[in-house]
C-alpha cells in the first residue's frame, strides 16, 4: 500500500543545512547574494553528500541521510578546497 | 583515495611534531605512545620519519582543546566533529587538533585516539577523504580492532602515490 513519506523535523533540516554548509559548501560565499545562491544549492549539495556516502541520490532529506549526518566525523570538508 | 588540490606534500624526509596541549582523558605517556603509533602506520609504508619535539615550532603542531582553539573552525562539543587537520605546508600546514569534549580512549569505548589520529595525520600528509568505507580516510568514525592495526590498502596506495614506497627507496 502507498505510504506517506516521513517529514523531517525542523531540527533535522537545520542539522542538514549546517552539515552541508560545513562539509559540502564552496569557500568564499560570504555576502548576502552569494548566501542566496548557497540556499538555492541545498538540493545540489545534498545530492553531492548522498553520492559521496553511497546513499540513494534523491536530493531529498531522508532518515538514512540524516543518520549519516549525525555520525561522529572528521571536521575536514568532503569536497576539496 | 584522494589528494588535496595541487597535491601538497612534505618535501623533506624527517617531519617533526609537538603536542602542545594534552587531553586529561589519558596519561601523557599514553598520548605520546599512541600519537607515535599513528605516525608509525605511515612511516611503515612511505619513506618519511617522524620525530617528537617538546619545544619550539614543529612541522605538525598537535593539541587537544574544546570549542574555540585558535583557528576558524571551533569544535562543537561531544559528538559531531571529533578532530581536524590541515594539509601539508608552511605555518599551520599539517597542524592537527582534537576536540577535547570527546572522551578519548585506547579502546572501543568513547573515541579511539589511534584511529582518529591516524586519520588526521593522513590529512596532514596530503590525503583527502576517501569514499571507500573500508579506508581510514573515510570521513565518519567507526571503531575497528586496533590490535596489529595496519594502514588499509586504499590509504596506503594514496600516501604512496605522494611519497613513494619505503621498501623501494
Amino acid at each position: 500500500a502507498p505510504t506517506t513519506a516521513p517529514t523531517m523535523s525542523p531540527e533535522d533540516q537545520d542539522l542538514a543545512e549546517g552539515y552541508l554548509s560545513q562539509f559540502y559548501a564552496d569557500v568564499g560565499m560570504t555576502n548576502s547574494t552569494l548566501r542566496r545562491i548557497r540556499n538555492n544549492s541545498f538540493t545540489q549539495d545534498l545530492q553531492a553528500m548522498q553520492a559521496f556516502f553511497g546513499l540513494e541520490v534523491t536530493g531529498t532529506l531522508d532518515k538514512e541521510t540524516v543518520d549519516v549526518m549525525k555520525a561522529p566525523r572528521c571536521g575536514v570538508s568532503d569536497i576539496s578546497r | 583515495y584522494g589528494h588535496f588540490p595541487g597535491r601538497p606534500k612534505w618535501t623533506k624526509r624527517l617531519i617533526t611534531y609537538r603536542i602542545t596541549r594534552y587531553t586529561p582523558d589519558l596519561a601523557q605517556r599514553q598520548v605520546d605512545t599512541t600519537i607515535a603509533q599513528a605516525f608509525q602506520l605511515y612511516s611503515d609504508v612511505i619513506p618519511l620519519d617522524f620525530k617528537q619535539v617538546t619545544s619550539g615550532t614543529a612541522d605538525i603542531m598537535i593539541l587537544f582543546q574544546s570549542r574555540y582553539h585558535g583557528d576558524f573552525y571551533p569544535f562543537d562539543g561531544a559528538g559531531g566533529v571529533l578532530a581536524h587537520a590541515n594539509s601539508p605546508g608552511q605555518g599551520q600546514g599539517g597542524d592537527t587538533h582534537f576536540d577535547d569534549d570527546e572522551s578519548w580512549t585506547l579502546t572501543q569505548r568513547g573515541v579511539n585516539l589511534l584511529l582518529v589520529a591516524a586519520h588526521e595525520f593522513g590529512h596532514a600528509l596530503g590525503l583527502d577523504h576517501s569514499r571507500d568505507r573500508r579506508a581510514l580516510m573515510y570521513p565518519t568514525y567507526q571503531y575497528v580492532n586496533t590490535n596489529g592495526y595496519r594502514l588499509p590498502d586504499d590509504d596506503r596506495r594514496g600516501v604512496q602515490a605522494l611519497y613513494g614506497s619505503r621498501t623501494t627507496v
